[in-house]
């Protein structure tokens, strides 16, 4: 009846059998509580995100830091290898996590890192992008739309005009970029099941 | 109401991590 967590925010996807559920709880809350601090200062660099009201702020957080996180973290993932590198600095192989209960989530959120790695962005290019995933006005509870929607479109506007001055030969990566968008929704929605089906359990 | 976020204590690191910028502009 050995435990594992298979979520790479983990330190490691063994669980010690000698220590509560609250315990391992705690554990997992430490190790990814810090990765969501960067994404909230990532957010507040956004250039006009702070001007947004503080409950939009929190809104548009609290519905994308996963987002923001599987585009950060997409480098955990070595394609070649079919490993997933833990927060902790662990490797694991594709297979051994199967093993260890791991699902479609999992499989999901590896193709698409290989997806997105495979664009070869720059940091910048990156950065931008990640932008544009937060700043979303479709995400539930926004209570001023007009204001999320502007800046959205201006993040945007900024992706296209780095990417089509970076790549002026493939204007099909701005394209394949905005159509992640859907393809993180659809993880995120994963994800929220798999952590509602945790918390049961 | 299920809120998946919440669970993880979501809200709480970004209100915090949120308003911790906010008292340092007001220092």
């Amino acid at each position: 009846n050995r435990m594992y967590l298979v979520c790479p925010m983990n330190m490691s996807a063994y669980v010690d059998p000698q220590k509560s559920g609250q315990e391992v709880w705690e554990e997992f809350s430490h190790s990814f509580t810090p990765a969501v601090r960067e994404v909230v200062e990532f957010a507040k660099k956004i250039p006009g995100f702070r001007d947004l009201s503080q409950h939009d702020q929190v809104s548009l957080l609290k519905a994308g830091t996963f987002e923001v996180l599987v585009v950060r973290f997409a480098s955990l993932f070595d394609v070649q290898n079919r490993t997933v590198t833990f927060l902790g600095g662990r490797k694991y192989s594709m297979d051994a996590l199967r093993a260890m209960g791991a699902g479609d989530l999992l499989n999901s959120m590896f193709d698409f890192s290989e997806k997105l790695m495979s664009l070869g962005l720059s940091e910048e290019e990156m950065s931008l992008f990640t932008a544009v995933v937060l700043v979303s006005a479709d995400r539930s509870g926004i209570e001023n739309v007009n204001s999320v929607e502007a800046l959205q479109e201006t993040l945007i506007r900024a992706l296209r005009s780095l990417i089509t001055k970076n790549h002026p030969n493939e204007s099909a990566i701005f394209t394949k970029l905005l159509l992640k968008l859907p393809d993180l929704r659809s993880l995120n929605n994963m994800h929220s099941e798999q952590l509602l089906a945790f918390k049961v359990h | 109401f299920n809120d998946p976020a919440n669970n993880l204590g979501l809200e709480d690191i970004i209100r915090k991590a949120l308003m911790g910028n906010l008292e340092e502009r007001q220092e």
